[in-house]
C-alpha cells in the first residue's frame, strides 16, 4: 500500500499544500535569487537550515564558483517616428552601454537568415528581432545568440523579442553568450507588443530611432553553493537515486515557477517519505541546484566531482518545467528500464498521472543522461509556463497549491520505488 | 551490488513487475 499511502498523505492528507506553503514562505522572504547574488547566499543558508530542522539526513553544502552578473538601471525610448518607452530587461552577461547610453536608427529583422541577407544595413545600428515563437528550444537561440550575431554585422546595439508565448507588454530576461573575437554589444530583451510594433513600422518604410542605456556589471565569478539532502539507504547506501530542481532564479519575479516548484516538490518528496517513516534500500538524495539559469554551472560542477561514482547513480531525476497539473514523466534510459517506468507509473493511477514520454530534459540532469544514467523529468501542462518564464510574472500567483501536490505525489512514489527495488534500473 | 558488473540484468520482466504490483 506504500504507493497509495504516499498519495493519500501528498493529496489528501496532513501533507496537503506542504510544499505549495514552504515555497509560498521561502520566495516571500527571500524573492528572486540570481547567481551570485546576495538573495542566493541568502536562499541557501535557509534551506540548509530547513533541511535541517526537517530532520533530512546529510544536510550539507558543496561549493561551485558561479557567474556574477548584475543589471543595473536600464532604459529604452524610442524617439523616431514618435515617443515611446519602451519596456527592455537586459539578458544575463550582457556588457553596459557607454554612460551617455546609445542613440541609433534601428534595423528590423524577423530572422537570422534575414539579419544576414540585410547586413549591408546593420552597421551602427540597434538590431531589433522580431522572430516568432516556435517553440521555447528552438526560438531561445535568437536570445542567445542575438547580440553575436547581429554584432558580426556591425550593429551597436541588440534588442530581442521576449521568448514568450504569450504576453501583456512583459519583457522576459535570459542568459546570453558573447563569442570571442566579436565584439561584445549591449543587449536586452524587448515586448512581444514592442518588437511586432518595430515590425509593422518598418515594413511601412518608418524611420525609427532609439535611445537605448543600459548600466550592467560583470564580476569575477563568486561562491556558491549546491544544497544536499538525503535518505540514507538501508541496503544499498552508496547507491543513489537523485531527485533535484534549481534554487537559483532570475533577478524578477520570485523564481516560483523557475523552478521553486520543482525544488520544493523535490525537497516534498524526502520529507513524505520520512513522515511515512519509509527509509528505501538505497540513498534518496536531493539536491537543490545552484547557477543553473547560466548554463547548469553548478549541475556540471557537481558532476565532475561526483561522476567516478556514476556507477552507482540508479536514475536522475529533475523538475525544471513548472509543477503544473502532471500528466507523467519524460524518461531516457534503454527499453527495459522504459518498461519498468511504465510499471511504475501504473501506480498513479488514482491520479491519473501515468503517462511515460520520451526524453527526459534538464539541464542539471543531462551531464549524467548523457553518460548512460537513467534520467526522469516531470510533465506537466505547459501551457502558460512561457507566459511568465524569466519575467516579472514568475511569482506564487501563478503556482496551484493542488497542483503541486499531485506533482510532489508523483514526484515521491516515483523516487522512492526506484530507490526501494530491489535491483538498479538497467543501462 | 544489485546491478551486475557486466550489465545483465538477472530478473525477468515478469518479476519486476510483480515487485512494483507490491507497492500498489
Amino acid at each position: 500500500d506504500i504507493a497509495k499511502a504516499i498519495i493519500d498523505l501528498a493529496v489528501h492528507g496532513k501533507a496537503q499544500n506542504r510544499s505549495y506553503e514552504r515555497l509560498a514562505v521561502f520566495t516571500d522572504t527571500i524573492g528572486p535569487r540570481l547567481s551570485g547574488s546576495k538573495n542566493l547566499d541568502a536562499a541557501i543558508k535557509y534551506m540548509f537550515s530547513a533541511l535541517q530542522k526537517d530532520g533530512l539526513e546529510n544536510v550539507h553544502l558543496e561549493p561551485v564558483k558561479v557567474p556574477h552578473w548584475e543589471r543595473g538601471e536600464e532604459f529604452a525610448m524610442m524617439l523616431e517616428p514618435r515617443n515611446h518607452s519602451i519596456a527592455i530587461l537586459g539578458l544575463g552577461n550582457s556588457v553596459a552601454t557607454p554612460p551617455e547610453g546609445i542613440r541609433a536608427e534601428v534595423l528590423v529583422v524577423a530572422s537570422f537568415d534575414e539579419l544576414h541577407r540585410r547586413a549591408h544595413e546593420a552597421k551602427g545600428k540597434i538590431v531589433v528581432y522580431n522572430q516568432p515563437f516556435v517553440s521555447y528550444g528552438e526560438t531561445v537561440r535568437y536570445r542567445s545568440l542575438g547580440a553575436v550575431e547581429a554584432a558580426k554585422v556591425g550593429a551597436v546595439a541588440s534588442l530581442i523579442r521576449s521568448i514568450a508565448s504569450f504576453s501583456i507588454d512583459s519583457p522576459h530576461t535570459g542568459w546570453q553568450n558573447y563569442q570571442s573575437g566579436v565584439p561584445q554589444i549591449p543587449t536586452a530583451c524587448i515586448s512581444v507588443e514592442d518588437a511586432e510594433m518595430m515590425s509593422r513600422m518598418s515594413c511601412r518604410g518608418t524611420k525609427i530611432v532609439v535611445y537605448l542605456k543600459m548600466g550592467a556589471k560583470t564580476y569575477p565569478d563568486s561562491t556558491s553553493f549546491n544544497t544536499v539532502a538525503e535518505i540514507v539507504g538501508s541496503k544499498y547506501p552508496e547507491q543513489i537515486v537523485l531527485v533535484s530542481g534549481h534554487l537559483d532564479s532570475w533577478d524578477v519575479g520570485q523564481g516560483a515557477m523557475d523552478d521553486g516548484g520543482g525544488a520544493f516538490i523535490s525537497w516534498e518528496a524526502l520529507s513524505l517519505i520520512k513522515d511515512l517513516g519509509l527509509r528505501p534500500k538505497r540513498t534518496l538524495r536531493m539536491v537543490l541546484w545552484t547557477g543553473e539559469e547560466q548554463g547548469g554551472v553548478g549541475a556540471e560542477q557537481y558532476y565532475q566531482l561526483h561522476k567516478e561514482n556514476i556507477s552507482n547513480f540508479d536514475i536522475v531525476m529533475e523538475s525544471d518545467e513548472g509543477t503544473f497539473k502532471p500528466s507523467g514523466l519524460a524518461f531516457t534510459g534503454n527499453a527495459k528500464a522504459r518498461d519498468i517506468m511504465k510499471e511504475i507509473m501504473a501506480l498513479l493511477l488514482p491520479i491519473n498521472v501515468t503517462e511515460v514520454y520520451d526524453t527526459a530534459d534538464g539541464t542539471d540532469i543531462n551531464f549524467w543522461m548523457r553518460n548512460g544514467v537513467p534520467g526522469a523529468s516531470l510533465r506537466d501542462d505547459l501551457s502558460k509556463y512561457f507566459w511568465f518564464h524569466h519575467s516579472q510574472g514568475d511569482t506564487m500567483t501563478v503556482q496551484d497549491p493542488n497542483q503541486m501536490n499531485l506533482c510532489a505525489a508523483v514526484w515521491t512514489v516515483v523516487s522512492y520505488i526506484i530507490a526501494d527495488m530491489e535491483e538498479m534500473l538497467p543501462r | 551490488k544489485s546491478l551486475s558488473k557486466n550489465g545483465n540484468y538477472p530478473k525477468t520482466f515478469e518479476d519486476i513487475k510483480n515487485e512494483i504490483a507490491g507497492y500498489y
